[in-house]
């Protein structure tokens, strides 16, 4: 019985804005501009959207859209996270509450679809990542390729890469320095999804913790057929032409607005005066414990 | 026990008005569906997911003694007696929400990244007397 709980729910006779709402409640969300008691009245969400627009407003203007296969990927990625009414779900892995994609924004050196040098595939890379914030906390940082369909779904492929980092400085026209590179082989089986995920956190893990924003990359790689461990001598490179990788990052949120998985004070705000007892018994018995320690 | 030494001698007749003031209201402290499409708020544009957002809230009359039912505070009570005895001033509690769940959402960010991100405190889930 929800209300012997202290519930107050019943089955829902579901009410839905009315199409003539939306003007009413946009007008609701015409904030004043300077910040106080008006904006502490609106959602974090809204709040969000509103200050993206210009001067303050939600932006109307339509955005640069993002490439069909990155939205394919971050679709599924949403269904896997959160259940159709948008709960996010409990997961493995980092604690991530935050996944940014990132599509190349330009290159320097060798343009995009130029033809490889034999089987070496090369591209250069570089990713504008203005959008993370300072309370954002890089957890892992991936590469993220997709194949076009001419490669065999049953297809076993083994890539050698090489990957490296170039420090990149707009106010000179001096041309980049490799500043770290590794080489590397990666095999894997190119399954219905076709979609490959290369861990790069190491290498820009340093960048993005110094509030590097620009990253600048260089990606050279040549991929053949067959498995080295297996049964299959490696033949056949891939001919297939790699969509340049999407930058796919797993962050931390940590301002107030963000979901904080396991924080007592955060999802339901519940367990508030729970945990405030809670963290009293705590620190009485470490308390004791500390004392107890110092004499 | 203090009504009833405070009271006068109810007569049969006034024994139903009596009474009423200790039930429940009609209209009581309840949590109402409530769901919205990003798309009426021509935000379709750059909020791929969910496509509809259902915050909820809350709506009804407080009872005087709101506290074993809606989980409220003593202060609640305190103030509920504030307003009928002594100031009618003093705002008599509020049907408010008191447990909120998380909503993660996909978003188009400008210069075309997504963003997928999960905020705190989204939808309403219970309600209180406050």
């Amino acid at each position: 019985n929800p209300r012997a709980q202290g519930g107050s729910e019943k089955a829902p006779r579901v009410l839905a804005a009315p199409q003539d709402a939306a003007s009413e409640l946009s007008a609701l969300l015409q904030l004043p501009r300077e910040r106080g008691q008006g904006r502490a009245l609106v959602p974090p969400l809204l709040q969000v959207l509103a200050d993206r627009g210009p001067e303050g407003w939600p932006s109307q203007a339509p955005r640069l859209q993002p490439d069909s296969r990155a939205l394919r990927y971050m679709k599924r990625l949403y269904r896997m996270s959160a259940t159709k009414e948008g709960i996010p779900r409990a997961h493995r892995g980092p604690p991530y509450n935050t996944v940014r994609l990132f599509t190349p924004c330009g290159e320097c050196g060798r343009r995009r679809g130029e033809p490889a040098t034999g089987d070496v595939n090369s591209v250069d890379l570089l990713f504008n990542l203005d959008r993370v914030t300072a309370l954002e906390h890089l957890l892992k940082s991936v590469l993220l390729y997709s194949f076009d369909t001419s490669v065999p779904t049953s297809s076993s492929i083994t890539c050698i890469c090489h990957l490296s980092l170039k420090e990149r400085d707009f106010s000179s026209q001096v041309c980049p320095n490799i500043s770290h590179s590794v080489a590397f082989s990666l095999h894997f089986d190119v399954r219905k999804r076709r979609w490959v995920e290369i861990d790069v956190t190491p290498f820009l893990q340093p960048l993005i913790a110094t509030n590097r924003r620009n990253i600048h990359m260089a990606l050279n790689f040549t991929c053949l057929m067959g498995d080295p461990q297996g049964s299959t001598t490696l033949q056949n490179p891939v001919k297939a032409t790699l969509v340049p990788p999407s930058l796919l990052l797993y962050l931390n949120d940590t301002s107030e607005q963000a979901y904080h998985r396991g924080n007592p004070l955060g999802h339901g705000r519940q367990g508030a005066a729970r945990a405030g007892r809670d963290r009293g018994k705590g620190n009485n018995s470490q308390g004791k414990r500390a004392s107890r320690q110092r004499r | 026990n203090e009504n009833l030494k405070a009271a006068p001698p109810t007569s049969p007749s006034n024994l139903s008005d009596y009474l009423k003031q200790f039930a429940l209201p009609q209209d009581e402290c309840e949590l109402h569906p409530f769901r919205l499409s990003f798309s009426q708020l021509r935000w379709d544009r750059w909020i791929v997911a969910p496509q509809r957002y259902s915050p909820h809230f809350c709506r009804g009359e407080c009872p005087r003694a709101p506290r074993q039912r809606y989980g409220s505070p003593v202060h609640t009570l305190v103030q509920n007696l504030i307003s009928e005895r002594l100031d009618p001033a003093v705002p008599r509690p509020s049907c408010v929400p008191a447990e909120y769940s998380p909503l993660s959402v996909l978003t188009i960010e400008p210069g075309g990244s997504i963003a997928y991100k999960e905020y705190e405190d989204m939808i309403a889930t219970r309600c209180t007397c406050r």
